[in-house]
């Protein structure tokens, strides 16, 4: 399997909507 | 013109990097004040970092080193493929276990991971938990520590001193859900016939203890009672000094599932670009999303109930996307971890990356391999680098560029890598 670790997460939101089924990237500042 | 056209050019494809940057400070430097998180909003930190409570503990134990962080990298890996590889017949949990559970149920917790605080039983206590989206059983450490605990930063729970705290019955339907939670059928205590649960991770990291509810207070005005959480009586493992985990994976007992009525199943958060700042986890639908915040569909994967799967079938660098038949990435399958710490991709795509970044990065010197991690370079004459932009493509037309943190892993100037490894063969 493929995995996207949390290195690469960094500075991005990561939205997880799981009713939606769907998941969000955006880029942030995290502040 | 032609200056400013290749200076357009190399904006849109390169990052700049300054080095300073990348080295993590040995001071925390606080995003946002202590009194703003609220409303289902919790600061995240680095469990190595300085802004971390447990850090004072790291100092005088001594935080691991990178190698170490990752072995215990790839003893999580390790154990995510052979949960999706081998579905485990159940082990049957006794009062006294907690050596004997099967290796690999679940994941590793040791490495590159990050805490939030939250308060248990009534009157409250602080615990310090790694929060992990690849596992869904929340547990901490509790009193008496009846056969074994390690050390841990904040004092270990004592539901004796909440008012709040009640086990859970071995015939509740709850108890039974521990089956798919942990890989391991639920045990019964003689006489009092509590539930018993026991969770082992890939490092043989493990917990085993009482099932049970008890009151959970993110903030003020997120406060959750009846909360199903194992109270561990016969813990050890590589946690670090934090009190325990805090499960936001897919199964029936997780934070997630567990507080959905209030949060709909939504929650969010930030990871900060180096281990010196914060960032957030957030729960709900009401905190501030990215203005560029774009979807991907939500997908699932095959013997992996627990985990959050996604359809990866690209990856750029520099602008360029890699030729890489779709089929690598759609034939295992793709994860969103933040348990993990660098990415895995199937080996021809990582070859295809490695290569298109090496080719990139000619002007700087290699350096050593660093455990997983193969393409290396000293940098240490350099104040500034420039270094390919690298995006990942996902379904639904999403595109994801990676920020310039999230592409190296800098172990010092003279060895920062490319933060991403390859699985021994595509079909792994």
């Amino acid at each position: 399997v493929t995995i996207f670790g949390n290195t690469q997460q960094k500075r991005l939101q990561v939205v997880y909507d799981i009713g939606g089924g769907r998941i969000g990237f955006g880029p942030a500042s995290c502040s | 013109a032609t200056t400013a056209a290749k200076s357009h050019k190399t904006h849109q494809t390169h990052h700049t990097l300054q080095l300073s940057s990348l080295l993590p400070a040995t001071i925390c430097t606080p995003a946002t004040k202590e009194d703003n998180y609220n409303e289902g909003l919790l600061k995240v930190v680095h469990k190595n970092g300085p802004c971390a409570r447990l850090h004072q503990q790291d100092q005088a134990t001594g935080s691991p080193t990178d190698d170490q962080l990752l072995e215990q990298d790839q003893s999580r890996v390790d154990s995510i493929h052979y949960r999706l590889s081998n579905k485990l017949s159940p082990h049957n949990v006794q009062q006294t276990d907690g050596t004997t559970l099967p290796a690999k149920s679940g994941s590793v917790v040791g490495s590159g991971n990050y805490i939030v605080t939250v308060g248990l039983g009534t009157p409250k206590r602080d615990l310090s938990l790694i929060f992990d989206t690849g596992s869904d059983l929340t547990w901490t450490q509790c009193q008496p520590c009846a056969r074994s605990c390690y050390s841990q930063k904040e004092t270990i729970f004592d539901p004796s001193k909440s008012s709040s705290y009640a086990n859970v019955s071995c015939t509740s339907s709850s108890c039974s859900d521990l089956t798919s939670a942990t890989g391991n059928t639920p045990g019964c205590a003689s006489g009092s016939s509590t539930c018993l649960y026991g969770i082992q991770y890939g490092d043989q990291s493990f917990s085993v203890g009482y099932f049970s509810k008890e009151r959970i207070t993110l903030t003020r005005s997120d406060v959750f009672d009846g909360f199903l959480f194992g109270c561990g009586q016969n813990n050890r493992g590589l946690f670090g000094g934090a009190a325990g985990l805090l499960g936001l994976g897919r199964n029936k007992i997780s934070f997630v599932q567990q507080t959905a009525q209030k949060y709909n199943r939504v929650f969010s958060y930030c990871l900060p670009s180096v281990s010196s700042a914060t960032g957030y986890l957030s729960f709900g639908s009401g905190g501030k999303v990215s203005s560029s915040l774009k979807y991907t569909p939500l997908s699932t994967i095959s013997l992996g109930d627990s985990f959050y799967a996604l359809n990866l079938v690209g990856i750029s660098v520099a602008g360029t996307k890699l030729s890489i038949p779709p089929s690598v990435f759609t034939s295992s399958g793709t994860i969103i971890d933040s348990g993990t710490v660098i990415s895995r991709l199937p080996a021809t795509a990582y070859s295809a990356l490695r290569s298109a970044f090496r080719q990139q990065m000619t002007g700087y010197p290699s350096a050593a391999a660093v455990s997983i991690l193969d393409t290396c370079y000293d940098l240490s004459s350099y104040s500034s680098a420039r270094i390919p932009k690298i995006s990942f493509f996902f379904g639904g037309g999403t595109v994801v560029e990676l920020d310039p943190q999230g592409i190296l892993y800098v172990v010092r100037s003279t060895q920062v890598c490319l933060a991403f490894a390859g699985n021994s063969d595509d079909s792994s």
